[in-house]
């Protein structure tokens, strides 16, 4: 059989070995601009790929786009599939597109928590954290979003190990976080940070560990503010814009926050929409809606970090 | 595999910081089974919380006695996951 990415399905929910075909196949597709990244295993050895889009050169400043790191916000790594394909198909097409990867790389994880992502196919269709074996619990996982080295341990995160908000035994603990963190750190070069999460329409910038306004708040602002204007134009989906702490609540160990602190200034958090009655059983019908508004957003996202180089 | 008969999603809505407070009680109780899908309150927001079958009734009184306003946002949980399941199965087809 020949495979195409023309012929998949973007509209329908995947498991993990199907989305991990197509990634193979994208790459087969582009090989020129388009490789496949493993950044490392899983706690229960699965394969963890990035895709990279690169036009080439060393080094080059880059974009880190993540997707489904709760495993049970299934509309965010279909929509990533779907964005995966878009900027693959666009480059060459869209003038902002090739402009963008004639200077920048993109990284897009699409299923960042592949053991929980499994789990939900498999076995609980609700579960969120990671498969780690909690030592004296019965309980497993930590949330991957609680458990980096921000404000590690601090408000907003439990130290429950059969809570869905467990931030974990200590900082990189859950080794898919540290996969990402050792890729970010032994990069050095990325200038962009944006982990894609859902449900409840927003657009989120450090900090969720303290309530305090970031440095570069003005400008995170107007970039989330005119970002969204952009993604509501397609089909007037409303989103709230701010920093996490202010906009939903105190959350420590953000992998945003960890990203900021470090120096990537332009790290955004997005919650994609549910339509108000879905929750994370988002029909698979909203996964196109979803996927093409969310791509306004990131797209105006990816082109303001290209124009203004720091 | 984990079933979800009967469970039912309900948009709770606090009005204050009793209500709120009540809310990160119950959060913070793993033993309560409810299963937050929203992490962190305000009254400017509505929380989703997934309540498990035997539970509904014993919550959804909570919620009277403390005044505190919500509706039903997904009637039947296994419902929603089986019509997801079949649309799956179809396309895998």
């Amino acid at each position: 059989l020949e495979r195409k990415t023309k012929s998949f399905n973007f509209a329908a929910y995947h498991n993990l070995e199907t989305i991990y075909a197509f990634m193979d196949t994208l790459v087969a597709s582009h090989p020129s601009l388009i490789s496949k990244v493993n950044i490392g295993s899983s706690y229960e050895n699965r394969p963890m790929y990035a895709l990279k889009f690169s036009t080439g050169g060393v080094s080059r400043p880059a974009i880190w786009v993540d997707a489904g790191i709760h495993a049970r916000e299934w509309v965010t790594q279909a929509s990533a599939v779907w964005i995966a394909n878009k900027i693959a198909s666009d480059y060459g097409v869209d003038p902002s597109v090739t402009s963008l990867l004639g200077q920048m790389d993109i990284y897009l994880m699409i299923v960042t928590n592949p053991d929980g992502y499994a789990f939900t196919h498999t076995s609980n269709r609700m579960w969120r954290k990671t498969r780690s074996v909690n030592a004296g619990s019965s309980c497993r996982g930590a949330d991957p979003n609680r458990n980096w080295d921000a404000g590690f341990g601090g408000p907003g995160a439990s130290k429950d190990p059969c809570s869905d908000s467990y931030h974990g035994p200590y900082a990189n603990s859950e080794v898919e976080v540290k996969n990402v963190v050792d890729l970010i750190k032994g990069h050095g070069n990325f200038k962009s940070f944006i982990s894609i999460h859902s449900y409840s329409q927003l657009l989120m910038y450090p900090y969720g560990y303290t309530c305090t306004d970031v440095p570069d708040k003005s400008e995170l602002h107007a970039v989330g503010t005119a970002a969204i204007k952009e993604l509501t134009s397609l089909y007037n989906t409303r989103y709230q814009v701010g920093s996490i702490c202010k906009i939903i609540y105190q959350a420590s160990g953000g992998s945003i926050d960890w990203t900021y602190n470090i120096g990537i200034k332009y790290s955004f958090a997005f919650e994609l929409r549910d339509t108000g009655f879905y929750g994370f059983l988002l029909p698979a019908n909203q996964i196109l809606p979803t996927a093409e508004e969310t791509w306004l957003g990131l797209k105006y996202i990816m082109g303001y970090v290209r124009d203004h180089p720091y | 595999e984990e079933l979800f008969n009967g469970d039912q999603v309900l948009r709770v809505l606090p009005e204050s910081e009793d209500h709120i407070q009540a809310l990160k009680e119950l959060e913070e109780d793993v033993d309560s089974e409810l299963d937050f899908w929203n992490h962190g309150f305000s009254t400017e927001r509505p929380v989703d919380i997934r309540v498990p079958h035997d539970s509904l009734y014993a919550f959804k009184d909570f919620l009277m006695e403390n005044n505190i306003p919500f509706t039903v946002m997904i009637n039947n949980v296994q419902e929603l996951l089986d019509e997801e399941r079949a649309e799956m199965v179809n396309n895998e087809g």
